[in-house]
């Protein structure tokens, strides 16, 4: 963590904050309850209590403004710079401003920014800390779509604002104006209701608690289905998400929902087709294409579309090999073969596994195309293989990538 | 010197603003030495390689760059 130069506090425990006007984004209810929930997270924290004002000259002043808003930092428009803060000053001092160029949404999407991360982003700001070159940690300058449900502080991000303001007295302080209490909703905790934009179709969430995240070096580990995404390597179990990024060395954790929340968890099958920055997903008979965050028009499609015959009602994995625009298709002993530029099956399948991957004699639970090699998982188990000769080369433990 | 792609000058100039509001770099404009603005341009970068853990080359490659272009906060990430 970092804190300004001279490290700058509010010398007072009670501090005032007021929201002077709201983005046509979002409910103003549901701004308020984003603020609120923001300053929560400090408050947990320290020994500071949070007021919020509603007229006249409060600590913290928070505002939506675009472009030039009369300070020296003006926003650019979407996306950039999503927001700022100030630190703890009298005039603009602790004043956070959000830019309203952005799609502020009360709940992490794919098509927005989530309000209640980026204001307690800048809060910290406001109430002295600076940036943190820890990846993960709220104060770190990146903003990272993240499951916000039972959102906690990052270490690092508690010892930074303690370092500043000590831990709390004896029990967590709620702010003196309540935001409104939390209705008891019909979903289990871990579901977060999506904002679905107009394009997307309602599909069913099925509403049971998933079993625990897998340790990564847990020898018996296994995937539900593997892809790369612009430059990332993302491995599915159930809800889970583990990535594999070339720009950080640590394996992040997140949930399918945290990226596309109208996704089912519990894949079969993915697949990236890199030319045209998609990626495909697959779940019994049907499957859907994304391209970042933001999910196709028009699917879920049935597989049958791709030429599948209808006896086949889900496939077990898929792989797309950059070099021949081909990409398999693994159902149970056998595998498919579509051609990405005519979008169509190939003759001659399917055909046995066996018979042309020399080596691999069982089923593919996951697959992935990296560094020249197909990688085939089966259960804890996963075989390199040579893209050219089809020929094994070695077999390693799944999740050798995770750096066990 | 071959002409710089246009799509360079655009990343180019695209990093130089995000030095200047992140990473506290301040072009000097009157400087008679390109070189010399090229090499604190090329400190500043290794300064945020460094600060988001990425491979500090001091170059602006494909990853820097990436990186740069993502949504962020707009305080800087280091004061003078």
């Amino acid at each position: 963590y970092s804190t300004f130069p001279h490290s700058p506090t509010w010398k007072k425990e009670d501090v005032t904050y007021r929201i002077l006007n709201y983005t046509p984004d979002m409910l103003e209810a549901d701004v308020e309850e984003a603020i609120a929930r923001a300053f929560q997270l400090w408050s947990n924290v320290t020994p500071l209590r949070f007021t919020r004002l509603y007229s006249g000259q409060a600590d913290i002043m928070i505002s939506f403004a675009a472009g030039f808003h009369g300070d020296f930092y003006s926003f650019d428009g979407p996306g950039g710079t999503l927001a700022h803060a100030y630190p703890p000053s009298s005039g603009l001092g602790g004043d956070a401003h959000f830019d309203e160029d952005e799609n502020w949404t009360k709940f992490t999407t794919y098509s927005g920014y989530n309000l209640f991360l980026v204001a307690a982003h800048e809060l910290g700001h406001s109430l002295g800390l600076g940036h943190s070159n820890v990846f993960g940690a709220l104060m770190y300058p990146i903003y990272m779509a993240r499951d916000t449900r039972d959102y906690q502080l990052h270490q690092d991000d508690i010892d930074g604002i303690q370092a500043l303001y000590g831990s709390p007295r004896e029990s967590p302080v709620l702010p003196t104006q309540a935001f409104p209490p939390q209705e008891p909703t019909e979903m289990t905790p871990w579901e977060e209701p999506t904002e679905m934009s107009p394009h997307e179709e309602p599909t069913e969430i099925t509403p049971s608690k998933p079993p625990s995240r897998p340790e990564d070096c847990d020898s018996h580990l296994s995937f539900d289905a593997i892809t790369t995404l612009r430059g990332e390597i993302l491995f599915f179990k159930d809800s889970y998400v583990w990535r594999r990024s070339p720009y950080f060395s640590e394996i992040e954790h997140d949930t399918i929902s945290s990226f596309w929340p109208s996704l089912i968890a519990g894949f079969d099958a993915a697949y990236e087709v890199d030319k045209t920055d998609r990626v495909l997903f697959f779940k019994d008979d049907q499957y859907w294409a994304v391209s970042g965050y933001s999910i196709e028009t028009g699917f879920p499609k049935p597989i049958q579309n791709l030429g599948f015959p209808s006896s086949i009602r889900k496939i077990d994995a898929a792989v797309h090999d950059q070099n021949t625009k081909q990409t398999y298709f693994f159902v149970g002993n056998k595998y498919w073969s579509f051609n990405e530029n005519t979008k169509s099956m190939e003759r001659g399948y399917p055909r046995k596994i066996a018979a042309d991957f020399q080596g691999i004699g069982h089923t593919v639970d996951a697959a992935l195309q990296k560094n020249g090699y197909f990688y085939f998982f089966h259960g804890s188990n996963q075989y390199e293989v040579d893209i050219k000769k089809k020929k094994l080369i070695r077999t390693m433990k799944s999740n050798s990538w995770f750096n066990c | 010197f071959p002409v710089v792609p246009e799509k360079e000058k655009e990343d180019m100039q695209f990093a130089k603003k995000y030095l200047e509001n992140f990473y506290d770099f301040k072009e000097e404009k009157h400087s008679l030495f390109k070189a010399k603005n090229l090499d604190h341009m090329a400190e500043k970068i290794r300064e945020m390689q460094s600060f988001f853990g990425l491979e500090v080359t001091g170059e602006l490659n494909h990853k820097t760059l990436d990186m740069m272009k993502q949504p962020r906060c707009g305080i800087p990430d280091i004061r003078s």
